[in-house]
């Protein structure tokens, strides 16, 4: 019987206790569903992603699509309120969403939210990052793993490049940035046995 | 449920994305 769901891809984490799981579980969906629509939109935009196989771009994006939405909505996590909002715009603070059962992932989310904002990436580099986070080639079910990686090593060749150009003094931020990539994928790997829990116990 | 993406619906959302469901663009 549970009562909350603390991904703030919700409206709101309280769940109305007369609803069946299924149907939770469909207006979970209704709302992350724009939010998803946006990152395949994103990746069409990548150069050379609509050129690898239809089979690879869907496996990068169903693996990718979660740490590809925590990079976008680091803006919903408010490292100095410690407060995360919601899709309905409504905060809520970390101690009631604990008190919801929140628990490692949600001080995770908040750890890294706090080390990606003090890089002060621009809009560019943020974009470029998350071109770089979402074609992984050591992604599970790929079928062409060359040609990933192929476009991998371009997308961090550019990314490269720019933090670079912009940010002489500070090479650092390249290797940082790069050092995210393992944090994202620890992330991705609590959400999903989150997500199995809610599955098996709705 | 060993594929949490598959569980979401997930892949389902994403190749309607990816090919430009017209159903959608119809609804």
């Amino acid at each position: 019987n549970r009562m909350h769901l603390v991904c703030p891809m919700n409206t709101s984490p309280y769940v109305d206790p007369q609803k069946s799981g299924h149907s939770i579980w469909e207006e979970f969906s209704m709302s992350f569903t724009p939010a998803v629509r946006e990152v395949v939109e994103f990746a069409k935009r990548i150069p050379g992603f609509k050129d690898l196989s239809q089979h690879d771009q869907v496996s990068l994006l169903k693996a990718g699509t979660f740490e590809v939405l925590v990079v976008r909505f680091t803006s919903l996590f408010n490292v100095k309120e410690r407060t995360v909002t919601f899709l309905s715009g409504r905060k809520y603070s970390v101690e009631v969403l604990r008190s919801m059962g929140a628990g490692d992932l949600l001080n995770s989310m908040f750890d890294f939210t706090e080390k990606l904002q003090a890089l002060n990436l621009s809009e560019e580099e943020m974009s470029l990052f998350t071109a770089v986070v979402l074609v992984s080639a050591d992604r599970s079910g790929l079928e062409n793993v060359n040609s990933v990686e192929a476009l991998q090593e371009t997308l961090i060749r550019a990314l490269r490049s720019l933090i670079t150009k912009n940010h002489p003094n500070e090479i650092a931020i390249f290797t940082k940035l790069l050092l995210k990539l393992p944090d994202l994928r620890s992330l991705n790997n609590m959400h999903s046995e989150q997500l199995l829990a809610f599955k098996v116990h709705p | 449920f060993s594929d949490p993406a598959s569980n979401l619906g997930l892949e389902d959302i994403i190749r309607k994305a990816l090919m430009g469901n017209m159903e959608e663009k119809q609804e």
